[in-house]
């Protein structure tokens, strides 16, 4: 019933918190129910959706089996449909304490599976912190898909082939052989440079119609937005930004169906 | 002798490679002896100085007390004064596999030891991957300084926050008393912005002398430099991006003389 979607790219600053936070909310806007788990430990997204850091607010006594069900961390948002489990700092202390329990990889996934069978979410979106350590392959593992979101940048282009091939061990490996690559999304596009039309075309040439036809524009409003605690698509509706990210929405449910 | 200073932020894409990168060539033009270690599994750094990935070349097996030591992994770049021991994919194992062994935090403080004894490198300049976890943690034991890049943006203003409390941590809890915030680089600012001008100046309110007076300007040519394995300094000299880190490279060491 609920679609479990992970934002990952070990890639820092590609725009996975702003990708999550802003397609949620436009998702939200077309009245499906969606629930963002931010397993960052920086809490980005978190703030992005005006939440006040409160220490204990985050999954992490969950995942170490506290006996904390998941449902009891939901938050609502100022948006109508959209909902969050929120991060804090001491979600950083998890992946060392993860470390050191067996199945450390399944922790999400079984904290998930219970609260997902009465859940009356359409999509759970997990955000995750720039790296390929035991958060985010937890979240690989407990999603039924991913969007890779890359700024259209060299150094980001070189990421790529690295969490697209985790993907394909993580399927062969029998750790989540449903994992689907839901595709890729080209962010903070600046059409005046060559960089990034040859980016663009360089990852649609290797990656073809699993990358999103929407672009994202880089726009300063998206920036901004996030210092009013809010995605763009709220803060300044008719931004370039807010634009984009809507149509990003039409295409992801338009993709989704013909699926 | 060697003054070692790490390159870290937790928040991704600020700027941490591309500033370990173009300060290194920098100084290492007027006549430093520098030497970079990549500590990123992403292998930006080795990227963007033309290194090729080599399975092997990184400190992955040296850290995990191989018996190999550091020297042997030295090589020399396309700059005359600028070394490098690279990074490789491996790294990203060396995160689980040093958080089972004890006193983890300092495995690559005991591995630079007896290297800098011997070394003829004014600088060490570790770059680190965007997480305060095992990899960023060793270097800020190793390191006698830490640079903090930031982008000029609210997502990277609510960080500074957690690295630098970190740091006072260090310190107090003895794992590096010596450890000092040699300061925090400004990066990607756009003048344009009205954003960009207030993130600036909330940062100089709150860490005053300890922000470089040089800020680096969001400028393509810079992003343009790693996909020709340079950085900006050598790739186009006269480009805003290698003035600006020339004239970081001016500050550091007018800095450094003062202190
Ligand atoms: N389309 C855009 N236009 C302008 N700025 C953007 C855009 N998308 C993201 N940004 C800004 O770029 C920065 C990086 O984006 P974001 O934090 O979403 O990336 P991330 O991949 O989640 O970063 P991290 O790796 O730290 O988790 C943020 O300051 C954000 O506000
Ligand atoms: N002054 C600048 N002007 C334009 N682009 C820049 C500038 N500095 C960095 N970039 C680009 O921004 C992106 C992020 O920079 P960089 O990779 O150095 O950040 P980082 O903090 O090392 O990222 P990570 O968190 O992934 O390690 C890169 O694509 C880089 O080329
Ligand atoms: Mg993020
Ligand atoms: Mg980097």
């Amino acid at each position: 019933r609920s679609r479990v979607t992970a934002f990952a790219n070990q890639k820092g600053g590609v725009g996975k918190t702003t990708t999550a936070v802003n397609l949620a909310a436009a998702l939200a806007e077309r009245g499906k129910r969606v629930l963002l788990i931010d397993l960052d430990p920086q809490a980005n997204a978190s703030s992005g959706l005006g939440m006040e850091r409160t220490p204990g607010a985050s999954l992490y006594g969950a995942l170490l089996e506290d006996g904390t069900p998941a449902q009891d961390k939901v938050r609502h948002t100022a948006i109508r449909n959209l909902d969050i489990i929120p991060s804090e700092i001491d979600l950083a202390g998890a992946e060392v304490d993860l470390a050191r329990k067996e199945l450390y990889l399944h922790s999400l996934k079984f904290l998930l599976e219970p609260f997902l069978e009465k859940s009356r979410y359409d999509h759970v979106f997990l955000d995750c912190p720039p790296s390929l350590g035991i958060l985010t392959m937890n979240a690989l593992t407990a999603a039924h898909a991913l969007i890779v979101p890359s700024q259209c940048e060299y150094l980001a282009l070189e990421g790529l082939s690295v969490i697209t091939r985790l993907v394909r061990q993580l399927r062969a490996g029998n750790a989540n052989p449903g994992l689907e690559l839901e595709g890729i999304v080209m962010t903070m596009f600046d059409g005046r440079t060559k960089l990034a039309m040859q980016v663009v075309e360089e990852v649609r040439k290797h990656f073809g119609c699993r990358v999103f036809d929407t672009l994202i524009p880089r726009n300063i409003r998206v920036s901004e937005a996030p210092s009013f605690g809010k995605p763009v698509v709220t803060y300044d509706r008719s931004s370039a930004g807010a634009e984009a990210y809507r149509a990003l929405a039409r295409e992801y449910l338009r993709r989704r169906k013909a699926a």
